[in-house]
């Protein structure tokens, strides 16, 4: 049951969904689940909406864009706990939670989730099919309809950049964008966590130049990052993505603040690269405490004025 | 063994091209060999001072450290048994189920 399942190793698909169904049947105040379409190979896209009742705010959060980055869904799976553990008994989740709703997708990329436990611990890619080529999968945080397959993308499907055949070619991407397009009004907050280089990440990727409400950004970035160090010291980098990472093309964040969320941002979680994607379970703990913290800053900052 | 023990042996090489012309000899060895790009995601996104995080099969460590040397580019190695690193991370729970 819920109560055993232990937060603090990594699961497999299935045991996620399971997870995911049981939080929904046990936790009917606080936990909502639905669907928002199939994956390429037919697998549901689950999302749980979290918070009590409809709120007119939302805040988006996915994990599992990229298969490998096996401490994503680690940290959904932990906030979902956190949230519903603290609800009542700290102040602040107890607020957020009965002001926003959180709209939490715990493995975007399913099909390759499930691939990297069972075939390449290190896909990072969905697992479509490209006509006339043998490798398969599209990068999903290049294939969103937003400066596509430019700069710091590939158009050649063998590479783990490949942006796709065409704009929202991926199910998985497709059913995202729909989902926020038609929430739109409502999401003020679109967060991506992926690993690992301890950064916090907001548009723009694809271009240098600084977006509209930068010093609004610029400030929620500051105290998550402050929130996260709170936590055991750690310290994250933050800035607009293509000055603080590199330069990319296609990606979500980018996609969504061009869309109307005005706070976009990648997380790109512990570490800096002594165990990279095969961070130890012994470390899901830590990063999901500090990451929780951020996220919760960056959310109660969506209450006030900026 | 996980994965059918398809990591044994292999291992993450973190190196540092410190100069345009070591970045271009670094593309030039990346681009002879398939490797595994974790940090940047491709060569194209390689610049000086940056570290890039691969990772390297097994059968071609060899020659990579014999061209990273001969090209007098610094590089480390972050994990030296990606096999024995990925049993680390989530085995032990796969073998108490095997038993």
């Amino acid at each position: 049951a819920e109560s055993q399942y232990d937060y603090e190793v990594y699961h497999s698909l299935e045991e996620i969904q399971k997870w995911m169904f049981e939080m929904n049947r046990t936790q009917p105040d606080l936990v909502a689940l639905f669907s928002i379409g199939k994956s390429y190979e037919g697998r549901p896209l689950y999302v749980l909406q979290l918070g009590k009742g409809n709120q007119k705010k939302a805040v988006w959060i996915d994990c599992g864009v990229h298969a490998r980055e096996w401490i994503g869904p680690a940290f959904c799976q932990w906030f979902v706990k956190e949230a519903i553990n603290s609800y009542q008994y700290d102040s602040a989740m107890t607020k957020l939670l009965n002001q926003l709703s959180f709209y939490i997708m715990p493995v975007f990329n399913v099909d390759g989730y499930h691939y990297s436990w069972n075939t390449d611990r290190f896909w990072r890619k969905t697992r479509s099919k490209i006509r006339k080529f043998h490798c398969r999968g599209v990068d999903a945080n290049r294939n969103w309809k937003v400066k596509w397959c430019d700069e710091g993308a590939s158009s050649h499907p063998c590479d783990d950049t490949y942006c796709g055949p065409f704009p929202e070619s991926e199910p998985e991407v497709k059913a995202v964008a729909k989902f926020l397009r038609k929430n739109k009004k409502r999401i003020k907050a679109y967060i991506s966590i992926h690993a690992y280089a301890q950064m916090l990440l907001y548009p723009y990727s694809y271009k240098y130049a600084m977006i509209p409400n930068f010093n609004c950004v610029e400030s929620a970035a500051s105290s998550a990052v402050k929130a996260l160090y709170s936590a055991y010291g750690v310290r994250y980098r933050y800035g607009p993505a293509s000055t603080t990472l590199y330069v990319s093309s296609g990606s979500s964040i980018d996609w969504a603040y061009k869309n109307g969320i005005p706070y976009a941002f990648a997380f790109e979680l512990r570490d800096t690269g002594y165990f990279g994607f095969l961070l130890p379970e012994s470390l899901i703990k830590p990063t999901c405490t500090e990451t929780t913290r951020a996220v919760k800053a960056i959310a109660s900052g969506l209450l006030k004025k900026c | 063994f996980l994965y059918n023990n398809r990591y044994v042996g292999d291992q993450v090489l973190r190196i540092i091209p410190t100069n345009e012309q070591e970045v271009q000899a670094l593309k030039g060895i990346l681009g002879l060999m398939k490797v595994d790009f974790w940090q940047p995601n491709s060569a194209s996104l390689i610049h000086q001072n940056r570290s890039v995080d691969v990772h390297v099969k097994n059968h071609d460590i060899r020659g990579m450290h014999e061209r990273l040397t001969d090209e007098k580019i610094q590089y480390q190695v972050l994990i030296s048994n990606l096999q024995k690193e990925i049993e680390k991370q989530t085995g032990h729970r796969f073998s108490r189920k095997r038993r």
